[in-house]
C-alpha cells in the first residue's frame, strides 16, 4: 500500500 | 503603503489561473525582494511557491513588509476583469483591510479599480532548502501538460522514471496501461522545444495525476517546465515567469508505508 505523506513530513515549519 | 505596477498585467492573470484551483486562500507577502506567496493545498500534500521579483515591476513601492490574506478565487474573478494588455497596479494602505487592483488600458482611455476585502489567514510556512536533485528534466510545458492529461484518462497515478534512456511516464488503470518515454532531444530548431535530462542517479517516483494536472494550469506562463526529482522526496515542478520569477509546485510522492 502506497501513501502520500503531508509535506510537513519532509520540510520543517518556519 | 504598497504600490506595485506591473506593465505586463497578463502575467498576474495567468498566475492566478494557475494556482486558484489548488489553493483556496493564501497570504501574499510583500517585501523589498518582491511579491511572493507560499501555500499548501487543503490536504497538505502539495504546495505552491510564487515569486515575482521587485525588479520585474515598473514601479515597486513597499514601505514595510506586508502580508495580505486573499481568497484566490475572488482575486481571480477581479483579475479576469482586466484586459490582457492592461497594466495592473496593486495598491494597499498600511493597516487597511482591503487591497485595490487598478487596471489601465494600454492607451490609457479606460481605467478601472476593483477593491477586494482581505482576510486573516493562519498559514503554515515551510522552510524548503535549496537541494541537489537526483534528476532534473526540462521539457516543453505543453508536452508535459499533454502527457498528464492523456495519462489521467487511463489511471489515477503516474510513475515518473528517469534513466539514461530518458524520462518515462507510466500509468495503469482498469482499462489498461500506458507508457510514454521522452528521450533527451537537444537538436531542435528552438531551444524551448528541447527535452534536456540531467541525471546523477536513476529516479522512480509515483504521484497523483490529480495534482500534476493542477500544476499544468501554469502552462501559459512558460514554454518550458522543469521537473526536479529525488528518490523518496517531493517533486518540484517549476514554471519560470519571464525575467520576473517563478511558480513552483511541490508534491509529495506516494511511497510504501
Amino acid at each position: 500500500m502506497r501513501r502520500q505523506f503531508p509535506l510537513t513530513f519532509y520540510f520543517a515549519m518556519t | 503603503m504598497l504600490e506595485l505596477r506591473l506593465v505586463q498585467g497578463s502575467l498576474l492573470k495567468k498566475v492566478l489561473e494557475s494556482i486558484k484551483e489548488l489553493v483556496n486562500d493564501a497570504n501574499f507577502d510583500c517585501s523589498s525582494t518582491g511579491f511572493s506567496l507560499q501555500a499548501m493545498d487543503s490536504s497538505h500534500v502539495a504546495l505552491v511557491a510564487l515569486l515575482l521579483r521587485s525588479e520585474g515591476f515598473e514601479h515597486y513601492r513597499c514601505d514595510r513588509n506586508l502580508s495580505m490574506g486573499m481568497n484566490l478565487n475572488n482575486m481571480a474573478k477581479m483579475l479576469k476583469c482586466a484586459g490582457n494588455d492592461d497594466i495592473i497596479t496593486i495598491k494597499a494602505d498600511d493597516g487597511s483591510d482591503t487591497v485595490t487592483f487598478m487596471f489601465e488600458s494600454p492607451t490609457q482611455d479606460k481605467i478601472s479599480d476593483f477593491e477586494m476585502k482581505l482576510m486573516d489567514i493562519d498559514s503554515e510556512h515551510l522552510g524548503i532548502p535549496e537541494a541537489e536533485y537526483d534528476a532534473i528534466v526540462r521539457m516543453p510545458s505543453a508536452e508535459f501538460a499533454r502527457i498528464c492529461k492523456d495519462l489521467s484518462s487511463i489511471g489515477d497515478t503516474v510513475v515518473i522514471s528517469v534513466t539514461k534512456e530518458g524520462v518515462k511516464f507510466s500509468t495503469k488503470g482498469d482499462i489498461g496501461a500506458a507508457n510514454i518515454v521522452c528521450r533527451q532531444n537537444t537538436t531542435v530548431d528552438k531551444p524551448d522545444d528541447a527535452t534536456v535530462i540531467e541525471m546523477k542517479e536513476p529516479v522512480s517516483l509515483q504521484f497523483a495525476l490529480r495534482y500534476t494536472n493542477f500544476f499544468t494550469k501554469a502552462t501559459p506562463l512558460s514554454s518550458t517546465v522543469t521537473i526536479s526529482l529525488s528518490n523518496e522526496l517531493p517533486v518540484v515542478v517549476e514554471y519560470k515567469i519571464a525575467e520576473m520569477g517563478y511558480v513552483r509546485f511541490y508534491l509529495a510522492p506516494k511511497i510504501e508505508e
